[in-house]
């Protein structure tokens, strides 16, 4: 993260903002929701408060507006820049301009700009943020339209707000004042209390604080999902990732929005076809291709395209032989072998697990191959097995990649 | 894949205003175009460190691709 020269800060706990217009590309109320949205990302990691007022000069004025108005920097026509926001300060100071030539949306799509996460960006420069230079932050300069219906903040634009304002008091963490809609008044008294009204109780709020990534070494650490991808090995916990690559000695921690902003975190299972430079991401009855950062279109797919009956939901691990070309697909006590060549699944399948692998406990949480030997991982324990044999080689615990 | 000349031309103007709105780039019309270039070379490189890209000074594709995004109005550097 970076601040502006000299970190210009809001030198007070309770900070007003103010909608001076609004874009005809949304419905009011939803522009309204999607500022007063992207005001409680940050107040919910600072002890920051947002009033809203409706009069008068606020410390952040939003606007939206076309090409030259007012300031230095007029704005481009479609594309190009969105949107800027000014840094702490008295007038202009905080304030936040939307280009209004740019096609504003509630919900993240590709023909339009999502006006709650371009908000959360600017605002984060109102509160004082520079850009960050880390993918996958909101503070990243370029848009990136990721799902935002269970949005958090990336730790990098945490750890950068809370460098300024320090983190929230415990009992702070209360959503923005003055959401809904009050009637208008001059200002609304710093101390007035805290009214929301029953009408519409802020349904979406982001947790103060996310899960915490378990420990290294937990004995009891157990994945989702495992995979190699290009060399590497990628171990998926919830959003969380543990990578271990043969280019540094050390486990690196990062999350899978940091790679994959627009796929939803806590796989099922995980596997790469390494002669096609591709990685299969699985999640409920769906599925993703990606190679390397990008994810290949016409994904999702549902998983009954690879031959799975109606009756499977999800898949619990998956493991690609790249010898045999085949892939093992375990679900419950069954697994499928699925033929990459033929992009079909073989005869005679399901077969029980415990039919073929002796002395593997299911469900199986996930699988990976590596080396000519399947690592099938059930629990915190995760079997070594031959595959041409199908034989147990020995027992360890899931988290032994972690040198612990 | 070699740029056409004429899209060259226009890639370049379009870094240039990139530039000079997100990293500070000033055009000092000097009489030796060299230094012009290597000014400008200067701060492609700092783009493409800031974005993470192998950092080599010349306007590849890749650099051009992240300038065309869409992006926030706000440097990404200052003086």
């Amino acid at each position: 993260y970076s601040t502006f020269p000299h970190t210009p800060t809001w030198k007070k706990e309770d900070v007003t903002y103010r909608i001076l217009n609004y874009t005809p590309d949304m419905l009011q109320a939803d522009v309204e929701e999607a500022i007063a949205r992207a005001f409680q990302l940050w107040s919910s990691v600072t002890p920051l408060r947002f009033t809203r007022v409706y009069n008068g000069q606020a410390d952040i004025m939003i606007s939206f507006a076309s090409g030259f108005h007012n300031d230095f920097y007029s704005f481009d026509g479609p594309g190009g820049t969105l949107a800027h926001a000014y840094a702490p300060g008295s007038g202009i100071g905080g304030d936040a301009h939307f280009d209004e030539d740019e096609n504003w949306t509630k919900f993240t799509t590709y023909s339009g700009y999502n006006l709650f996460l371009v908000a959360a960006h600017e605002l984060g420069h109102s509160l004082g943020l520079s850009h960050s230079n880390v993918f996958g932050a909101l503070m990243y300069p370029t848009y990136m339209p990721v799902d935002t219906r269970d949005y958090q903040l990336h730790q990098d634009d945490i750890d950068g707000i809370q460098a300024l304002y320090g983190p929230p008091k415990e009992s702070s963490a209360l959503p923005t004042k003055a959401f809904p809609p009050q009637e208008p008044t001059e200002m609304i008294p710093a101390e007035a209390p805290t009214e929301t009204s029953p009408r519409e109780e802020p349904t979406e709020t982001t947790p103060s604080k996310p899960p915490q990534r378990p420990d290294d070494c937990d004995p009891h650490l157990t994945f989702d999902a495992i995979t190699t991808l290009r060399g590497e090995t990628l171990f998926f916990k919830d959003r969380y990732v543990w990578r271990k690559s043969p280019y540094f000695s050390e486990i690196e921690h990062d999350t899978i929005f940091s790679f994959w902003p627009s796929l939803i975190a806590g796989f099922d299972a995980a596997y790469e076809v390494d002669n096609k430079d591709r990685v299969l991401f699985f999640k409920d009855d769906q599925y993703w291709a990606v190679s390397g950062y990008s994810i290949e279109s016409g994904f999702p797919r549902p998983i009954q395209n690879l031959g799975f009956p109606t009756s499977v939901r999800k898949i619990d691990a998956a493991a690609h032989d790249q010898n045999t070309k085949r892939t093992y697909f375990f679900v419950g006590n069954k697994y499928w072998s699925f033929n990459e060549n033929t992009q079909s699944m073989e005869r005679g399948y399901p077969r029980k697990i415990a039919a073929d692998f002796q002395g593997i406990s299911h469900p199986v949480n996930a699988a990976l191959q590596k080396n000519g030997y399947f690592y099938i991982f059930h629990g915190s324990n995760q079997y070594e097995v031959d595959i041409k044999k199908k034989k147990l080689i020995r027992i360890m615990k899931s988290n032994s990649w972690f040198d612990c | 894949f070699p740029v056409a000349p004429e899209k060259e031309k226009e890639d370049l103007q379009f870094a240039k205003k990139y530039l000079e709105s997100f990293y500070d780039f000033k055009e000092e019309k000097t009489l030796f175009r060299a230094k012009d270039l290597n000014q400008m070379s200067d701060k492609i490189r700092e783009m493409q460190s800031f974005f993470g890209l192998e950092v080599t000074g010349e306007l590849n594709h890749k650099t051009l691709d992240i300038m065309k995004q869409p992006r926030c109005g706000v440097p990404d550097v200052r003086s």
